[in-house]
């Protein structure tokens, strides 16, 4: 059975989508096989591994409204061991639709535990907005991975994330667990790195040791429609990435 | 009749909230009288003028789900002019039941229309979700201002929000103009300066002269619950957001 990931955060531009595809990437290229779902009407997940949205006939849309089946819309990406699940902006309909069926929450998992998926870990880009298809996302996910930038807003944000942890706790999955991750880190900057103090006070071991620091590779890589691994293999970032990809197969070997 | 300026984009993180409270403080500034709205469920707006989103109980989700009187729901902020309808984490709700409303996409005009304010201008800061709260403010508003970073995602998400201002011209508001406002750009940046000048030849008039430049005291500002104008008035973005205002200013008297 694969382990599933949600990445989400309420905060827009924490680079959701840029650990999705950064983590995917170093997973596999660790040896593992991978399954990247895109929940986000934007569609940067599919669109940064150079599918273009506009063209996608089956998305993870028809899954959580028409009950498609996930290994007949997952499609390879130019990743050998890298699959996805594409997006496109129908999504944003589905936000507004998905509430109707009974028992929407549950959607994904069930739809993600009876297809012949062969995974090893399956990862979830969520939306900027904690509506029906995040709901879905976390109510599916053994772990909620949360990009957060050490800025206000990022760190207020966490508030309501919390809460909807113990919201999903409490109503479809006990068993979530969470993970913060610091991105877009300038160790230069007083802000961040006071921030970044106060996130390790309040959090704890909830907070991974990688942190992952500003980069301009990652502005790069996804015009070149391809991860950051394996766009530019050496710099800072993609380091970073290969190094949580590693603490988080370390971590759910634990769990 | 207040003119009406819708800050939006779908993508994230791209300084929509930020544009929202340093360009209204600057019209203050400048002698206007300025009602600010949070229509985001992050509340993040009503949080950098000091404002404890937890602790408000009257909030535009009111407005719109229970045609609440906005006169009745704004508020004074600390700077004399500057006024705002607030937001609290409620904001998910409203975006799941306002388009069970007969006539949804245009409450807020209709309160807007009828209610006793005095205002030069209203501006509403969005969340980065193109659903029923989105659209409402687009049907509201003369002026879509959408606040856009020059990198891949950001300028993509620029193609899903022509199309929406297509449909919202064709449904609801033939008259809603837009511009394009380059934001936290870093003139050093090679993909900035590659991306803004796509930008510039894609959209030509569609995008304001006023840039604003990266500046950390824009990260500082928010957690002392103050606009950038009034906690570091001589600094670059401060400046900058003042030539904003003026731009904006401008524009509307000719249209
Ligand atoms: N470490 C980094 N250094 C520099 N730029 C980065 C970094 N991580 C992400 N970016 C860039 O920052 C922007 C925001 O990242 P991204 O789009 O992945 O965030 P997101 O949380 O998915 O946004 P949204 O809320 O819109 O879904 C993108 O343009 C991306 O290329
Ligand atoms: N010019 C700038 N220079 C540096 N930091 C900035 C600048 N503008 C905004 N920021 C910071 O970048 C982050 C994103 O800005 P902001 O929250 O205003 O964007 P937003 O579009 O409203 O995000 P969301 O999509 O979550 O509503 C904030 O932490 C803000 O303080
Ligand atoms: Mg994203
Ligand atoms: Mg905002």
């Amino acid at each position: 059975m694969a382990i599933i990931i949600s990445i989400a955060n309420e905060k827009g531009g924490v680079a959701k989508t840029t650990t999705a595809l950064s983590l995917g990437a170093a997973m596999v290229e660790s040896g593992a096989r991978v399954l990247l779902i895109d929940l986000d009407a934007q569609a940067n997940l599919t669109l940064a591994l150079g599918i273009e949205p506009g063209k996608v006939q089956r998305s993870a849309g028809n899954i959580l409204l028409e009950s498609a089946q996930p290994s007949l819309v997952s499609r390879e990406t130019g990743i050998p061991g890298l699959d996805i699940i594409p997006a496109n902006n129908e999504m944003v309909y589905t936000e507004r639709y998905l509430p109707s069926r009974p028992g929407y929450e549950t959607v994904l998992r069930k739809a993600l535990q009876d297809s012949e998926l062969d995974y090893d870990f399956i990862i979830l880009d969520c939306p900027p907005f904690l509506g029906s298809v995040t709901m879905n996302a976390l109510s599916a996910s053994n772990l909620l991975l949360m990009p957060t930038q050490a800025e206000y807003f990022s760190v207020y944000a966490l508030r309501n994330m919390m809460y909807l942890i113990r919201r999903v706790r409490a109503q479809t999955n006990p068993q979530l667990t969470y993970r913060l991750l610091i991105t877009m880190f300038d160790r230069r900057n007083r802000i961040h790195r006071t921030l970044s103090e106060q996130l390790h006070t309040t959090f704890a071991d909830g907070l991974l040791q990688t942190v992952i620091e500003t980069d301009t590779r990652l502005r790069e890589s996804p015009i070149a429609g391809l991860p950051v691994i394996y766009h530019s293999p050496k710099t800072r970032s993609a380091v970073q990435y290969r190094a949580l990809a590693q603490e988080i197969m370390d971590y759910v070997k634990e769990t």
